[in-house]
């Protein structure tokens, strides 16, 4: 009997230190692999991070960015959250929109010559448009200063144009235009009405309704004379005097000719004799 | 002597049990491991 239970201990304290020793081995390749899993978990979160990086720089080029400004914008919004995408279609449009400016702008300058008297000091060109003057500053090459004028349809109208007297020839006025009118000349319809006055006059007699326009005894006939001769139509924006001499010559030995004008002329004149009696009176 | 056998044997089941479930940790972190690594590849 002794023996049997001593055996039987025995056993049992062998099959004891089997199963520690076993379970020492068992921790010991838990810990080992739960060590390799996450090694690597790590490893695939920062592949993962690597492909959406290289995803990123696929869809946006480096080369698309010009300035560092923009860069930082598109940074910062790739940080707080805002997606790649639209960040980077923000960029395309906004690069589109200055290319497109910039053609616009480089196409479209041009600059004309406009003689004027030597007495005219002012850097007022009458080309047929509207302008508004914003800005005048004195340049090193030159003396005289620098006009600047963009057009009064602005901001609908993005023209603008700067005016300067020549430095080889005072009497020249150097206007520089940049980009082109989206509508048309304000004086359009005037000087076209005129010149086509011009030439009706030349030949035939005028019209009926501009007779009838003539004869009544409104300053109509005189603003039109006068902006006739202010006005320049944009094809003789290059000042030819020999031209307009016969233009107005022939416009005033038409005008003459025409009874009505001379009625009008008349009625115009008497009712301004009239008007100044009254106010002598 | 039966007190001794029976305690050594009480430790046995213990230890026996506790081998049980180290051996189902570890074959759920091999499969883990395992799943990962072929995901990877």
């Amino acid at each position: 009997m002794r023996v049997e239970e001593d055996s039987t201990t025995s056993a049992l304290v062998d099959e004891l230190k089997r199963v520690n020793a076993e379970n020492k081995k068992l921790t010991e390749m838990l810990t080992l692999m739960c060590d390799n899993y996450n090694v690597l978990r790590k490893q695939l979160m920062e592949y993962v991070n690597k492909s959406n990086i290289t995803e990123r720089d696929q869809t946006s080029p480096p080369k698309k960015r010009k300035s560092p400004a923009r860069d930082d914008a598109i940074s910062s919004a790739v940080i707080g959250g805002v997606s790649e995408s639209s960040s980077t279609e923000q960029d395309d449009q906004y690069l589109c929109k200055k290319q497109r400016e910039e053609t616009v702008v480089k196409e479209k300058v041009s600059r004309v010559y406009y003689k004027t008297e030597a007495s005219d000091t002012t850097l007022v060109v009458k080309d047929g448009y509207q302008w508004r003057k914003y800005g005048q500053k004195v340049t090193r090459d030159n003396p005289s200063p620098r006009a600047y004028f963009k057009c009064a349809c602005a901001p609908t109208c993005s023209v603008k144009k700067k005016v300067q007297r020549s430095v080889e020839d005072q009497s020249v006025l150097v206007a520089t235009y940049e980009g082109e009118h989206n509508h048309p000349m304000p004086s359009q319809i005037d000087s076209n009405s005129s010149l086509n006055r011009y030439i009706s006059l030349g030949g035939s007699a005028p019209p009926a309704n501009r007779t009838s326009s003539l004869a009544e005894p409104t300053p109509v006939s005189t603003v039109d004379l006068s902006e006739a001769k202010k006005t320049t139509s944009p094809t003789s924006r290059i000042d030819f005097p020999e031209v307009h001499k016969l233009l107005v010559e022939q416009m005033a030995s038409s005008l003459t000719k025409d009874p009505n004008f001379t009625a009008a002329l008349a009625a115009a004149v008497t009712g301004r004799l009239y008007q100044q009696n009254q106010t002598e009176k | 002597k039966d007190e001794s056998a029976s305690e050594l044997r009480e430790e046995l089941n213990r230890v026996n049990s506790e081998n049980k479930k180290l051996t189902e940790m570890l074959a759920t972190v091999c499969e883990k491991y395992y799943a990962l690594h072929s995901h990877l590849e």
